[in-house]
């Protein structure tokens, strides 16, 4: 989604990435991106997570933060994730 | 299933309750993990038993915030329980998040549907795609009394365990389909527009579409309206009141956005339908004359909205206004002067100025197939 998007909704960015942290598994090879803000996360590795969430809940495939995915985002839920390896 | 497709090596299964929620007896919480379990044990050759103390296979623990995994809860809503995949220690074992409202009924979240969906994931069950799961990742509230597990469910235990090992003396009832899309046998119960979206009702379901969006999301009922009818038989939007009217039986409810309005639900004897009718199935408001009509069996009724009363001499014919139409028809919108009318698997546009049908298609393309 274009940065400014993302900064008017700076709440649902940031429920977002909790959520795709959380049950996405949003670390990935960007964890180990040299960034000066450790919450740094690239764009296009939120953008990837969105999708798998919404091809996940049979959503339009947008990798956009639209309403559809935040109104999933906001249901209460259980705590395993939906995509995850697991040791 | 989890990677690995992990499950318990063993079909007698201990599990033991370390501690309570405050927010119902104890005797209930009892009550719900053990039915929680035999849904699952119901169906395959598992044995659950309780065990007071020692290490259970499934640990069951309320806990609030960080509660000693490392997996902390988030408070009220949200988050509410999670369980971990079998394994020794730490395996099988469930929490629920104590900072949640826990019932029995719906006011609060249900624990036994939440238990029954965390012990999916303790006997190796991970979360479904599929709206009409258990095992779908959000919450919907259903009836205790009609819960039933999905095919999906039911297959993806099976597959681990296998089926149950007994011969029960009243076979359990085919489990409930998630309805597909591409089924070339679909039909609606009901289509609706709102707020510029369109509504496809199907059995416990409604497909949702935005009209710039080519695909169609799949969702319960009752995870959008929980105090609506898990199936209903008719609906139409009331775009001058900015209301749903959806319909089951011989009543109706109103709602606004994702609220049901208050005083409902009502009965359709309001518009004038006769007692007689019990069932609705088919409504339309057409915009243009603010009439809505209502269709049952082989007729039909127009009520009209600024009037507020049944319009004179009805019921009519289907067949005799509506030509080129089926005698009974299964639902219909309109939108921009024409009708579309559906039966079966077969969509009829109907042109209202021209009073004729112009086409005749499948319905699955509505639903992105």
């Amino acid at each position: 989604v274009p940065l400014s998007e993302i900064e008017k909704n700076e709440e649902d960015w940031q429920l977002a990435q909790t959520y795709l942290n959380r049950f996405y598994k949003l670390k990935d090879s960007s964890a180990g991106f040299a960034s000066k803000n450790r919450n740094y996360v690239s764009k296009s590795s939120l953008s990837n997570k969105i999708k798998k969430m919404q091809e996940f809940f049979g959503l339009e495939i947008t990798g956009n933060l639209d309403s559809a995915t935040m109104g999933i985002m906001e249901k209460p839920r259980c705590g395993v994730p939906d995509v995850a390896e697991y040791n | 299933h989890f990677p690995g497709t992990i499950k318990w090596k063993k079909d007698k299964i201990t599990y033991r309750i370390l501690n309570y929620t405050p927010d119902i007896s104890s005797t209930d919480v009892d009550t719900a993990i053990w039915r929680a379990l035999k849904i699952w044990s119901d169906i395959t050759p598992l044995k659950f038993t309780r065990i007071f103390e020692g290490e259970a296979d499934i640990m069951i623990s309320f806990g609030a915030r960080e509660h000693g995994d490392n997996y902390p809860f988030d408070g009220a809503n949200g988050l509410l329980a999670h369980a971990f995949p079998p394994a020794a220690g730490i395996g099988g074992d469930t929490h629920f998040d104590e900072d949640e409202t826990w019932t029995m009924g719906s006011n609060g979240y249900n624990l036994f549907l939440v238990a029954a969906h965390e012990f999916g994931h303790a006997l190796g069950l991970a979360h479904s795609r599929d709206p009409g799961a258990l095992m779908f990742p959000t919450y919907t509230f259903a009836s205790v009394n009609e819960f039933r597990l999905s095919q999906d469910d039911v297959s993806g235990i099976q597959a681990l365990y296998g089926a149950s090992n007994e011969i029960k003396p009243n076979p359990r009832p085919q489990p409930p389909k998630t309805p597909e899309k591409c089924d070339p046998y679909l039909s609606f119960d009901a289509v609706a527009g709102l707020r510029g979206e369109m509504l496809f009702f199907k059995d416990r379901f409604f497909w949702r579409r935005h009209p710039q969006m080519p695909e169609a999301q799949l969702t319960l009922i009752n995870s959008f309206w929980p105090k609506i009818p898990a199936k209903i038989d008719a609906a139409y939007e009331n775009f001058e009141r900015d209301f749903l009217v959806v319909i089951q039986g011989n009543k109706y409810w109103a709602v606004n956005g994702y609220d049901v309005m208050p005083g409902y639900p009502k009965n359709i004897r309001r518009f004038g339908i006769p007692s007689s009718v019990r069932k609705i199935d088919a409504a339309v408001h057409i915009r243009t004359t603010s009439k809505t009509l209502f269709f049952a069996g082989d007729q039909y009724w127009s009520f009209d909205e600024t009037k507020r009363a049944m319009d004179e001499g009805y019921p009519h014919l289907i067949t005799d206004d509506w030509p080129g139409i089926p005698a009974r028809v299964d639902a219909a919108f309109e939108q921009h002067g024409y009708i579309y009318f559906f039966r079966g698997p077969a969509q009829f546009l109907y042109n209202i100025r021209e009073q004729r049908v112009l086409q005749i298609d499948r319905i699955n393309q509505w639903v992105g197939c």
